[in-house]
């Protein structure tokens, strides 16, 4: 530290007279001090940086948490302050707005309550700008960023004491009332119209719950883009996943293994265990996954990053001859595979990493699907802060608790398990005995359509 | 860029 490092000492009054500017990781900073107040007296001046408040580092606070910090000091007492004078550091936070900044990703649904506030769901992710908006406590200003990692819309959120009532709140109407499927989510499927959505958002809302505490997650999270330290899962959708599953783990064994799918304890359908995928991913090779959307979902929040490869078809004609040439004795029907893959684009487009047009002739998708993979594995992804810092070894040990074993299994698509007679040209009337999940098969569950 | 001047608006 800089020779103009000192300590002060001054009995706080009702306060201590200062604002406070910059935050995180720049560091806090006096950007006032009241003309009369013991702080002033002791000679703190704008520009000073406060490195430790009696035993309390102020190096990695936000402002908001400083500022909390000095508040909660009780009137009376002595407060020990270590400061260093860095006006030219100061100066050029002040212009370049750097404090305050870092990301989160939250672990609650909240529907916005004031014009400029940001509705959002679980996972998504921010950019916090200013802890302190318009300089009060209360809330934070902040981006969304998207899943190609763009800035979007901007406005407010509660911050971090708001976001902990809020989310306890929601945690409790849960437990007592059952899901209260409103937010955002909920309205992205009524919107659509979806049959049986609402029970099934429950379902899978409480899922997300469940792994929520499992985790004991905060309702805020840090994370940080890093590339993964693992090889991401791969889950490949549309109608031709089965053939390009079994081609990529044929032909490029040492970078792919298909995850085996297990029956489900007491019933008819499949599921994939969590564990299996982390053995593959231990095995330094992706995970194959035929996994439903939901899955899709879940595996995001448990934060295995798939690359999700959408493969979409042009006609159903087109799908039919390319089944018949890459897979000819498949029995899978063609035309159902192309209709379950229109409702996907329809309803499932968000859950997409990458789309591979299946036009023409040739293996071109699966070149492309190679080249998605290679590249996706090179991006960043977000992962918590603290995960970060961690040995790659260690970090899937994380991911996959003991605790989280009993529900640590990813839902299959029966469907695609499943080789069809080829139906083409049948109604479509499916009478699997399951239970089908409308979240899973957008439209496909005892849809009313011919 | 940050609406508001990044500052608190009370003396702590």
């Amino acid at each position: 530290y800089s020779a103009g490092s000192r300590i002060v000492q001054f009995v706080k009054a009702k306060s201590a007279g200062l604002r406070l500017a910059g935050g995180n990781d720049v560091g806090i900073f006096v950007s006032s001090v009241q003309e009369g107040s013991p702080a002033h007296s002791q000679g703190i001046r704008e520009g000073d940086q406060i490195l430790q408040v009696n035993d309390t580092s102020f190096q990695h606070l936000t402002r908001e948490e400083a500022v909390e910090h000095l508040m909660a000091l009780p009137v009376g007492e002595e407060v020990t302050l270590w400061t260093q004078s860095k006006p030219d550091i100061y100066r050029k936070m002040v212009s370049s707005n750097v404090g305050d900044s870092f990301y989160i990703r939250t672990h609650f649904d909240f529907e916005k309550d004031a014009p400029s506030g940001l509705s959002f769901v679980r996972g998504d992710v921010f950019h916090v700008l200013d802890t302190m908006y318009r300089g009060r406590l209360g809330n934070w200003l902040a981006v969304r960023v998207g899943r190609d990692l763009q800035e979007q819309d901007k406005g407010i959120i509660p911050n971090q004491s708001r976001a902990e009532q809020i989310a306890s709140l929601e945690s409790v109407l849960k437990a007592t009332s059952g899901a209260n499927p409103s937010g955002a989510r909920a309205e992205f499927w009524k919107l659509r119209g979806l049959r049986g959505a609402k029970k099934m958002l429950r379902k899978s809302r409480e899922d997300l719950s469940a792994l929520t505490k499992q985790g004991r997650y905060p309702p805020y999270e840090r994370v940080v883009l890093k590339e993964a330290s693992f090889k991401r899962p791969v889950v490949i959708l549309g109608p031709i996943a089965d053939i390009a599953v079994q081609k990529l783990s044929r032909e490029l064994p040492e970078l792919f293994e298909i995850a085996p799918s297990v029956p489900r304890d007491g019933a008819s359908s499949k599921v994939i265990k969590l564990d299996s995928v982390r053995q593959i991913a231990e095995k330094g090779k992706h995970a194959l996954l035929d996994i439903t959307p939901s899955a899709v979902e879940r595996l995001n929040y448990v934060q295995y990053y798939p690359v999700v490869v959408f493969c979409e078809p042009e006609s159903r004609p087109g799908v039919k001859a390319m089944r018949q040439w890459l897979a000819p004795d498949s029995r899978k029907s063609s035309r159902r595979l192309y209709a379950q893959a229109n409702k996907m684009k329809k309803y499932c487009s968000h859950l997409f990493t990458a789309t591979v047009p299946l036009s023409g002739s040739g293996n071109a998708w699966f070149q492309q699907i190679q080249d998605i993979v290679r590249t996706q594995q090179n991006q960043p992804v977000w992962m918590t802060a603290e995960q970060a810092d961690m040995a790659p070894e260690d970090s899937l040990d994380l991911l996959n608790p003991p605790s989280t074993v009993a529900s640590g299994y990813l839902t299959c698509d029966s469907h695609a398990n499943s080789d069809y007679e080829d139906t083409d040209g049948e109604s479509g009337a499916y009478t699997d005995g399951e239970a089908e999940d409308a979240y899973d098969q957008p439209g496909l569950a005892r849809s009313s359509e011919p | 860029s940050k609406s508001g001047d990044g500052k608190n608006s009370v003396w702590i």
